[in-house]
């Protein structure tokens, strides 16, 4: 049997919300460390990691692994129906042809269930190779969202720079062109607020903003974004998801023709 | 002219 349950469904409604514009379905493994989703857009060009430890479950039981496929606009539409307390617990058989949500009301008075069929998926898990990267960006959600959101009316992607006076960045298009330059920045008063540039190499990367866009979903995740780059690789762009786990998504950059 | 690469050129396939 699977169960696993979850005091504030609010995080599970945030997780599909930062990643049903990405995913049509995914492939969610179950076992006694936790849930893991790791799962490609359609044109192969950008990979969501999702990482749920058990440990951070209100209750969590696994007696044994489990690969379930689950349609994620199906699994959004469920999550909608839980009320902003309400508990969530996913529940399965061994074996399972369905998951189970329930919700249930801070005082107990409602309890609603939804039984999801699963689907069969074939599994593609990418190697990730481990990498050190040469940028890695610590900054608040928000900014991040609003830079990409604003630089996106200029063209089609955003260029970073990064350089020891900061990360730089830049989009241009028919219409013009525009920069956003940020500093490091210890000394906020928020911890979350702050700007942390970590650079061993400068480097310049080029990423389309349509991903970008799907990926800053997550900001009401996690008050920060870290974003970590090396010279043609993948960006990696990870987001908290409070004592429980991550979510990490790669982007394939656009090179020179 | 950029173009956009996949995951596939970096990451290793199942």
């Amino acid at each position: 049997m699977f169960e696993a349950r979850l005091v504030q469904s609010a995080i599970l409604k945030k997780v599909l919300d930062a990643v049903k514009d990405l995913l049509t379905e995914a492939t969610f493994e179950c076992s006694d460390s936790g849930i893991q989703v790791q799962a490609m857009d359609s044109a192969h060009v950008s990979l969501v990691s999702l990482n749920l430890r058990s440990d951070g479950f209100d209750k969590y039981r696994c007696d044994r692994n489990l690969s379930m496929g689950m349609s994620i606009s199906c699994m959004s539409k469920i999550l909608r129906c839980a009320g902003a307390e309400d508990t969530v617990t996913l529940r399965a058989w061994d074996n399972p042809e369905s998951i189970t949500f329930i919700f249930e009301s801070p005082n107990k008075d409602k309890l609603a269930e939804y039984e999801m069929k699963l689907i069969n998926m074939d599994q593609e898990h990418l190697g990730i190779p481990e990498t050190s990267y040469s940028c890695v960006i610590k900054m608040p959600s928000g900014e991040f969202s609003r830079i990409c959101r604003d630089l996106s009316q200029f063209g089609e992607s955003i260029t970073f720079a990064c350089s020891k006076e900061g990360i730089k960045f830049s989009a241009s298009g028919d219409y013009g062109s525009a920069n956003i330059k940020l500093v490091q920045n210890t000394d906020a008063d928020k911890e979350e607020e702050a700007v942390v540039i970590d650079m061993q190499e400068p480097l310049k990367l080029t990423f389309a903003c349509r991903y970008l866009n799907c990926f800053v979903k997550a900001g009401p995740l996690c008050n920060q974004v870290q974003l970590s780059m090396s010279d043609d690789v993948p960006l990696v762009c990870e987001y908290k998801i409070g004592d429980i786990g991550h979510i990490k998504y790669y982007l394939a950059p656009k090179i020179d023709d | 002219k950029k173009k956009q690469t996949t995951l596939m050129k970096f990451f290793k396939a199942p």
